[in-house]
């Protein structure tokens, strides 16, 4: 209904600020519906202006940026309404190192009421799970799994994880 | 509703049952290009319901079995099971533990089970909508897709704050 | 014209079997004209056999098979017309370490006819680097550049490099 | 030929002019995210007769030019040089080094250069296509690009290896 959509809107938009000051310090990031009087048919806008940089289109935006920026947005929803189980396939990829530190962070403390599955080759990322699940092909073609422990890798045809 | 394993034989390139026991809130899956990480997550979003095989990278449902290998011949279906553990305050028919399976025959024909009684895909969906685990699109985010929830369409946005509602 | 098409064609085909090889070790990688009659309009298609795998469409491939497969077809392209200068952004972000130091390695066999300019965040490919140029933003929102030497971080807001 | 430096001033990012002086073969640029490195390779290109804003993440001319930032002012116009030595065999009429300037200003009135004497673009493109550096796209993958090369569609491809005839 519109009264929900438009309670649920106002959440997401207050935890998207909240999380994105989060992440940056500084800075300004908005939720805006591009047709308000119309709250079922409603789009909604993005707008993002970085630290020290002027607000400007998200297309120019830098690859890292852009995908930090679309973090914030997820933990906002998250937060708003918590589902049990997250899955994130290399999403840290884009990110250089504070930035994967920042993103790990914000997770943690999500780690609470979500279960988070992660996909990734990133040291920092493996580093800050609590379960790792090493999976390698011993047999061409197959699939199998094998234990993982951070301080050292799996003994797999694809040995180096280092990234 | 935590997820406690994942069982799966047959799906793309899980020829032979692996299980993954799953415990702690922050599971990092680790392993080379092509090993088969994100056919994991294709497993876990089929097994709950996933009916489009596009969002599965896959043409049509016989993509979803073990097409074989130079050294394998193909099989002739796929299954996956999830068990769940349910919070303390969700009582279901179905007791604490949930074990969701389904399985997909190369003849197309494709069956559901609670705890190992057959039952019909509104069955699972009604169960984890009430647990939390609807089909919120954010739950899951694909490689590559991160980039594409900030420059979607402002109509596609809506979508993540409905399924929030 | 035709010809020229098709003896181009014709090398590139060749390289990027080859170069597919040197990656691999094993499998089969192969360009098939879609429509041979009429080559000045044809299209080609890439066909990929990983090792101990089935031949399938390049759909199924995951991130990192794909990207590395893209970049033996790069590099069979330079093997047949090498340019001056070749600028890769971020080309190595979904690879693991072992095929990170697989593309540097074939990178490294083209050096002496092309010069690489390579964006990367990841270590391997930093270390294989012949010169470094260090970006960052000592002031908000503009762009300087700093030295970089790979055994210390540049002195910048953002020093973690680390992957 | 070989890139020997890039000079950027005004460029998008580069409110300050910034010299690279490059050396070697394997060139890393490093920094962390939204620094500036792939407005790098859009300020070479560019210098080079890139005429599509969308090649270079901009939706017209204007964006090329740095518009301000918290502390800053937009500036009036934006120049980017770039400095190639030819090789011993390519002789030129414009001697062993050749120095590549494109300027633009908010007008939108775009200058080039040629060793600091103002020529067209097809003069440059016409010098470098001589030296190997037409506008070959294979010569420079944008960032996430790398995937698109595999999954475009077979018309594509080919364009590829016409550039390579
Ligand atoms: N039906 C199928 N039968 C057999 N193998 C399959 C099937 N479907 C997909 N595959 C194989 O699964 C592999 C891809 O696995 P996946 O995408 O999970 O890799 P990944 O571990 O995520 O790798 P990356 O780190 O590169 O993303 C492919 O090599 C493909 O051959
Ligand atoms: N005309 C302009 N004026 C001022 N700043 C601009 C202009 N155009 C782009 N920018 C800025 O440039 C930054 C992006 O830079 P760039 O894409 O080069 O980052 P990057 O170093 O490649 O980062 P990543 O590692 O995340 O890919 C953006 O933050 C944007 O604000
Ligand atoms: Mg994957
Ligand atoms: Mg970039």
């Amino acid at each position: 209904t519109k009264e929900q959509f438009l309670t649920t809107f106002m959440k997401v938009r207050e935890e998207f600020k909240n999380t994105f000051l989060k992440i940056f310090q500084d800075g300004h990031a908005d939720l805006i519906l591009t047709d308000p009087e119309k709250l079922l048919n409603t789009g909604i806008q993005v707008e993002i202006t970085l630290p020290g940089k002027k607000k400007q289109r998200l297309e120019l935006l830098s690859g890292g940026e852009r995908s930090l920026c679309a973090c914030a947005l997820l933990f906002a929803l998250l937060k708003v309404n918590p589902t049990p189980i997250v899955v994130l396939d290399e999403i840290d990829a884009p990110l250089d190192g504070r930035n994967v530190e920042k993103f790990v962070d914000i997770l943690s403390e999500h780690a609470h009421e979500t279960q988070f599955m992660l996909i990734t080759h990133n040291p920092i990322t493996i580093e800050s799970a609590t379960t790792w699940i090493g999976v390698t092909m011993q047999e061409p073609g197959v699939t199998s799994i094998v234990p993982y422990q951070p301080d050292k890798n799996i003994p797999s045809s694809n040995h180096a994880f280092a990234r | 509703l935590k997820l406690k394993s994942i069982r799966i034989y047959g799906f793309k390139s899980f020829a032979e049952k692996v299980d993954l026991n799953i415990s702690g809130n922050i599971i990092a899956v680790i392993g080379p290009n092509g090993c088969g990480k994100s056919n994991i997550v294709d497993a876990l979003l089929w097994c709950i319901g996933e009916q489009n095989p596009r969002n599965l990278r896959a043409q049509n449902s016989e993509e979803f079995i073990f097409n074989g290998s130079k050294a394998r011949k193909p099989l002739g279906y796929a299954e996956v099971s999830v068990h769940f553990e349910m919070d303390e305050d969700h009582t279901s028919p179905h007791g604490k533990d949930l074990l969701i399976t389904r399985r997909i025959k190369r003849s197309g024909e494709s069956s559901y089970m609670i705890n190992k009684k057959n039952c019909r895909l509104k069955d699972i969906i009604d169960i984890l909508a009430d647990s939390g685990l609807g089909k919120s699109g954010y739950a899951v985010v694909g490689q590559k897709e991160i980039d594409s929830a900030l420059t979607a369409s402002p109509y596609d946005r809506r979508i993540w704050i409905d399924e929030a509602a």
